[in-house]
């Protein structure tokens, strides 16, 4: 005398499909124009002492430009390394350009 | 003179040709 049907599982979870709807995922902070860390006074991609170097050079006002010795002279707390180092990558980037010869450098975008 | 501006004009392709 039981009850033959199996009434277990009582019909729920039929098939009720809940749209879960997300809020947005819209306020993500921070990151948002990439971009983390080395953040010394570079707005460009420029290192901090790239960036006096090529202030230096962009300052000078000669059609020869400025030597690097004379760039040793004003970036005294900078070692001839260094400044050659910088003059070399700015160089490579295209920002500044030898003139007279290689000891002679003038940015590209002082014009 | 002429290889400033020479030199100048590489860099100058060199900076646009590295911004993009």
């Amino acid at each position: 005398s039981r009850p033959q049907h199996m009434s277990g599982a009582g019909g729920g979870m039929s098939g009720k499909i809940e749209p879960m709807s997300r809020p947005t995922m819209g306020s993500m902070e921070g990151n948002v124009g990439g971009y983390a860390g080395a953040s010394d006074m570079t707005n460009n991609g420029l290192s901090a002492n790239q960036n006096q170097v090529l202030c230096l050079i962009r300052s000078c006002p000669d059609q020869q430009g400025i030597s690097i010795h004379e760039l040793k002279k004003r970036l005294g707390s900078m070692s001839m390394m260094v400044i050659k180092q910088a003059v070399e990558f700015l160089s490579n980037e295209g920002h500044i350009f030898s003139t007279i010869d290689e000891d002679h450098y003038k940015s590209t975008d002082s014009d | 003179l002429d290889r400033i501006a020479r030199n100048k004009k590489a860099a100058l392709e060199r900076l646009t040709s590295a911004q993009t």
